[in-house]
């Protein structure tokens, strides 16, 4: 079985910026091993 | 063997004969499996990666019953095993497998059956979320196979090498593409006074697209900030699923599609699995904006049991045709709010059959 995660990672914009940008860093990389609960990114 | 033994005209040694035969053949597939399984762990390491190959045994595998096959296999795990065999069992299970025993919430006993133990709970503080809240979590154990960011009017995301498969097609025909990005991340006073989950859940509702009776479009332009994560569970890793950010749950979509395996060699040579094998996609919006999570079954794990909708039934006998893939959708009331999900909460379980 497999899951996929989509998802949207906009930083809040404010009031002087025009659009908001996406900001997420992953701390995984191909290959490794991960656990219910440990982080995929910021 | 007794007849043959007894003088009734049979060779005696034939069925000794075919197997040993049979046997030494089995014998044979496996050394060959484990070499070639070797030589693509050393084609990784080395940060080679083999490309899509579709061969005849993976259009073989179209073709056989893979749904009666995947509920018989259900069927067989249901069985309720002696006391004592239990431990003896699942411990061959967690051998064969690499399950980790030491973190089953109840004693091995306690299992009914192997399909019991396998959607089994872990004792309390095996698995601590990571509580940043900006952080997102993995929501299930396993491995990493892909990730990263996607762009374009029309993203696409790799099964393997050579060959790719549709976000819009793995969450459904309308979901999050085309969004609509103008004049709508943002409201005017009143909303001021919202924590920022609030507001991005509201406005990112506003501007999903997850089911045209939802909401009527503005405008339209390709998507910004949209990232992926694949994550592939092994046969003994723990199969629940967890939610990876605290979100509102929107829209539930169950397509039921085949039951093609999806290990390594599947993926590799049969096109379309992630897109056309059945799976329950959950959609709907955290503070970064749309969440969406597609939970994918398999032949040996079919079925996918979800915690906020327990009446779902998935991995049933098919007697239409699979060849239009139109999934069942629910939206979640209230509409527009949906059902909110705490990080690290449980929300659905893969099972045998």
């Amino acid at each position: 079985s497999t899951v996929v995660l989509v998802f949207q990672a906009q930083a809040p914009k404010s009031s002087n910026e025009e659009d908001s940008s996406p900001e997420f860093n992953f701390c995984v990389k191909r290959g490794d091993r991960i656990r219910v609960g440990e982080a995929l990114g910021r | 063997f007794s007849s043959a033994s007894n003088g009734g005209g049979g060779n005696p040694f034939l069925m000794p004969g075919a197997t040993v035969a049979t046997i030494l053949m089995l014998g044979a597939l496996h050394v060959r499996r484990m070499y070639n399984d070797k030589k693509i762990e050393e084609a990784r390491e080395r940060g080679i990666e083999l490309e899509f190959q579709p061969d005849a045994k993976a259009a073989f595998m179209r073709l056989l019953p893979l749904r009666p096959i995947s509920r018989l296999w259900g069927s067989m795990t249901s069985v309720e095993l002696p006391v004592w065999l239990r431990p003896h069992v699942y411990r061959a299970w967690a051998r064969a497998f690499h399950s980790n025993l030491e973190e089953a919430a109840f004693p091995l006993e306690g299992y009914a059956s192997l399909q019991e133990f396998f959607v089994r709970t872990l004792k309390e503080g095996s698995r601590p979320i990571d509580p940043d809240p900006q952080c997102l979590v993995s929501p299930v154990d396993g491995t990493i196979l892909r990730f990263g960011e996607l762009k374009g009017v029309r993203p696409m995301i790799d099964q393997v090498k050579g060959f790719s498969y549709s976000v819009s097609a793995l969450l459904g025909a309308s979901s999050f593409l085309p969004l609509i990005t103008e004049g709508s991340v943002h409201e005017g006073s009143s909303e001021e006074d919202k924590t920022p989950t609030e507001k991005s859940k509201k406005t990112s509702w506003r501007i999903s697209l997850a089911s045209p009776k939802v909401q009527d479009p503005v405008s339209v332009s390709p998507v910004t900030g949209l990232f992926y994560c694949v994550i592939y569970l092994k046969p003994g890793d723990y199969h629940r699923v967890h939610s990876p950010v605290d979100w509102s749950v929107l829209v539930r979509r169950h397509f039921s599609g085949h039951l093609l395996p999806l290990n390594e060699r599947a993926t590799r040579t049969i096109s379309n699995l992630y897109v056309e094998n059945e799976r329950v996609v959950l959609e709907g919006a955290w503070q970064g904006g749309l969440m969406a999570m597609a939970a994918i079954g398999a032949t040996n794990v079919g079925s996918i049991k979800l915690f906020t909708e327990p009446d779902l039934r998935t991995n049933q006998p098919i007697r239409k045709s699979l060849h239009v893939q139109q999934p069942e959708e629910r939206i979640y009331e209230p509409e527009g709010v949906g059902m909110m999900i705490k990080k690290g909460n449980e929300v659905a379980a893969f099972n045998m059959g």
